[in-house]
């Protein structure tokens, strides 16, 4: 059952040593629905990652990060995690991401998404859906809400949805919302 | 035309046997 976008999984470890790029390594890459499922049994679930690492799922030919020309213009819609959810909520929100992408769920505007990341820290794990033109306020929106509703997040839970051009200008990495759901 | 799926779909193979 072939995948409309060929996806490569990517891996970062953190390694302070080295330059943040050569702690980012391509797996493998999936074009079919039986390949996503033997690359996802293959792999450690994200909630038994240690911290500081990540996997990203990017459309091939996009490198997960802001610098890549389809994202540059781009953002992200992020839900950030509580501490206790790692246990009983994370690697279930990650696959359904994943589905979220491989499935095509976003309509006209899933050719707008361009990966997703999830990001294990101590302080607080991180899911972020990638999109490529943060100025798409229809498309940014639509993405959210139903991204926001396959998650299963309730009404009061809010996501916002952060530029990268901005959140590249902030050492915190708070940047500001330009929208939210 | 666009090959889309929902989450069933997809679910319904997770524990399929790969051939790869």
């Amino acid at each position: 059952h072939p995948l409309q976008d060929r996806w490569a999984l990517w891996f970062f470890k953190s390694d302070q040593s080295r330059a943040w790029k050569d702690n980012l390594h391509l797996v493998t890459k999936v074009n079919t629905v039986e390949d996503f499922w033997a690359m996802y049994r293959h792999i450690q679930l994200a909630s038994k990652l240690s911290s500081g690492c990540d996997y990203a799922l990017f459309k091939d030919g996009i490198e997960p990060m802001w610098e890549d020309s389809r994202n540059k213009r781009g953002g992200r819609w992020l839900v950030s995690l509580a501490k206790q959810q790692r246990h009983s909520e994370l690697d279930h929100l990650w696959l359904e991401t994943l589905l979220c992408l491989i499935g095509e769920s976003f309509e006209e505007h899933s050719r707008e998404v361009c990966g997703a990341v999830i990001n294990i820290r101590t302080k607080g794990d991180k899911i972020a859906l990638w999109t490529s033109e943060a100025e798409n306020q229809a498309g940014v929106l639509y993405i959210g809400r139903v991204y926001k509703k396959r998650l299963g997040l309730s009404m009061k839970t809010i996501i916002g949805y952060q530029a990268h051009a901005d959140s590249a200008t902030k050492s915190n990495s708070l940047a500001k919302n330009k929208f939210v759901v | 035309g666009k090959k889309q799926y929902d989450r069933e779909f997809l679910l319904d193979f997770q524990f399929m046997p790969a051939c790869i």
